[in-house]
């Protein structure tokens, strides 16, 4: 409808194919057509800008109400007493966790924070090797054992290595897992057990990753990953791409996640706080 | 289950031996929606509809078939006619070596599928492959190769001291026909179908080493942008078959219909784990009651 003023039988269908395309899911897609269909009917709406704009801001609301229901856990707001503040990055396989911490730890160290990161991921090939070089680029210390070391032990070990030099932000790093394994979901709750023993109320922010091209199993994967671990928030990587990263409105507005961060790209500052209102007029685009 | 969903939309049916224009429009608004929530593609929704109606309008209902089994049974034979046949083996010729390029977006699964890939072809079509990594930007992408390949027990070119994929992959040919190696398996860096430099990059590559297979490797998670990301990479680099990753998952797979659609090259594996054994052959029934859900 590039164009179009006024509003007609094709609107609302153009409308519904761009959030049905932006991966936002047929239920909440429906809910918000069916809404302004409504005013439509009843004539309070009839100018194409006018829709637009109403339904930018249903679907800010949905993403607010997501961020208010849940506080702000955030680095920058850290009180004097928790040390070291524990952030445990987790998500399924290739969506950008280790790649996000690199950003993270260079982002929370330039705000003032001195930032250990440890490399709980003892699975995948080279997965050490590969955020040893985002410690050493964002100039931080990298806690790691060899691969095939339980996951847990490493986190005790950042733990104490973070308490004892004082360290106000230790960033976790996880193996990918899909979480529909069962073992590998109890091994996730295991780690934040080993957190909560070492320190009190850690960890303080558990970051959920999702890549933007992810459809509608992104419902599941922060339904399972919420049993297992304290979710606070999202990170929406590779909005870069074409991918809208939808599964995240659908995502605030059953699970009442707030987005946290985006990553638009592979470098160390290819990391932004999220912006309700810009990612809004991006689904439009 | 649709079917279920499906018997309760057409329920009044009961006793009518043929399927009618208003009971098909009741039944594809049920599978449009079982298929958006199973990823497919909008666009390729609505074409399958139009034939599924097509196809449906008129027919026989099935002795010992409910009216909404029928419309499943028609929906499912449309699905795995759509997602094509089992082809899973790769094209090669006389010439030494054949060279395959495993492409697409970042974190799909490329680097690990080019492990499985050529275990794969070691054991069932007896090559003997070279594993090259030309990813040389993404922090220790080729270390991640060199352990793969150490522990499957294949050798993994090294290319140390060269930062360019098209002199690695020179060297590497090179180093097949020294060695007698038949295979070189190209596994490159992820990147977005709208980045032009790095598209320039693959179609150089494939330039250079004309590769007999060039294998999209996409995530079965995807969702709408299946269909931008496959059809980029379909005519700018031009994709000879499919690898669907992470089916060991939950997603429905409605991605595997979308690509298959746009670009009508064929899934030839699946990948159904982390291990390197973890590739199966691509069965396309499984995938249909999968994505119908
Ligand atoms: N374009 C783009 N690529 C990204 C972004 N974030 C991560 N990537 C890329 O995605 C790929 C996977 O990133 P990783 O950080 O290894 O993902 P991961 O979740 O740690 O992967 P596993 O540990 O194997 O589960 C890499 O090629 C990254 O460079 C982003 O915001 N934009
Ligand atoms: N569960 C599961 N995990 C997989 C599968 N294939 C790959 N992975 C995992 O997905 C993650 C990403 O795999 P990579 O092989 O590094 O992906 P890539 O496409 O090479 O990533 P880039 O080079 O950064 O673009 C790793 O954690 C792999 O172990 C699969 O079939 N099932
Ligand atoms: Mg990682
Ligand atoms: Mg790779």
């Amino acid at each position: 409808f590039k164009g179009k003023k006024q509003i007609d039988a094709d609107t609302l269908d153009q409308l519904e194919e761009i959030l049905i395309g932006a991966d936002i899911g047929v239920q909440t897609t429906m809910t918000i057509i069916e809404d302004v269909r409504k005013q439509v009917d009843r004539q309070t709406l009839k100018e194409v800008d006018e829709l637009k704009h109403v339904i930018k801001q249903h679907l800010i609301d949905i993403l607010e109400k997501a961020t208010r229901s849940r506080g702000i856990a955030s680095e920058t707001a850290i009180p004097d007493d928790v040390q070291p503040y524990v952030m445990m990055v987790v998500g399924v396989n290739g969506v950008g966790k280790t790649t996000t911490i690199g950003k993270l730890a260079q982002r929370i160290k330039a705000e003032g924070n001195s930032v250990v990161i440890c490399a709980a991921d003892t699975f995948r090939a080279a997965a050490a090797d590969q955020l040893a070089i985002w410690a050493e680029r964002a100039d931080v210390p990298l806690i790691q054992q060899k691969q095939g070391t339980d996951p847990a032990a490493v986190l005790f070990d950042s733990l104490k290595a973070a308490k004892s030099r004082n360290a106000d932000v230790l960033i976790v790093d996880t193996a990918g897992r899909l979480h529909n394994k069962q073992n590998l979901m109890a091994e996730l709750e295991k780690m934040k057990r080993v957190a909560q023993k070492e320190v009190p109320q850690a960890p303080h922010e558990v970051l959920l990753v999702v890549d933007a091209v992810t459809g509608q199993n992104g419902l599941s994967q922060a339904r399972e990953f919420m049993k297992a671990a304290p979710v606070t928030g999202l990170v929406l990587t590779k909005l870069d791409g074409t991918a809208k990263g939808g599964i995240a409105v659908a995502i605030a507005k059953e699970l009442n996640l707030p987005i946290r961060y985006c990553g638009v790209g592979e470098k160390a500052e290819d990391l932004i706080v999220f912006d309700p209102q810009a990612y809004v007029d991006g689904l439009f685009e | 289950a649709l079917s279920d969903k499906l018997k309760k939309v057409l329920k009044d049916l009961r006793g009518e031996s043929r399927l009618t224009p208003e009971h098909l429009e009741l039944a594809m608004r049920e599978i449009r929606i079982a298929l958006l929530e199973a990823d497919v593609n909008f666009k390729v929704v609505k074409n399958f509809i139009e034939r599924v109606k097509t196809k449906a309008v008129g027919a026989d209902v099935m002795e010992g078939l409910n009216p909404g089994q029928q419309v499943v049974k028609i929906v499912n034979d449309e699905l795995v006619e759509m997602l094509g046949g089992t082809s899973s083996r790769l094209l090669f010729t006389s010439k030494r070596p054949n060279s395959v390029m495993i492409v697409g977006l970042q974190g799909s699964g490329k680097t690990t599928s080019t492990g499985k890939l050529s275990k794969w072809l070691k054991e069932n079509q007896n090559r003997t492959p070279l594993l090259l990594s030309v990813d040389v930007y993404r922090p220790a992408a080729r270390d991640q190769l060199a352990v793969i390949g150490k522990a499957i027990g294949i050798p993994v070119f090294d290319g140390s001291g060269l930062n360019d994929p098209l002199e690695l992959c020179r060297a590497a040919r090179k180093h097949c026909e020294q060695l007698g190696f038949d295979t070189l398996m190209i596994d490159t860096a992820g990147r977005l179908h709208i980045d032009d430099a790095l598209m320039d990059e693959l179609r150089n590559i494939k330039a250079e080493m004309q590769p007999t297979e060039t294998l999209f490797v996409a995530d079965a998670m995807t969702g709408q942008d299946a269909v931008k990301s496959a059809t980029e990479f379909h005519n700018q680099v031009g994709i000879t078959g499919v690898i669907l990753t992470k089916m060991d998952g939950d997603a429905r797979g409605g991605a595997a219909l979308s690509i298959k659609e746009v670009i009508g090259q064929p899934i030839k594996f699946v990948g159904v784990g982390e291990k390197y054994d973890a590739l199966d052959p691509f069965y396309p029934d499984r995938i249909a009651s999968r994505i119908l859900g």
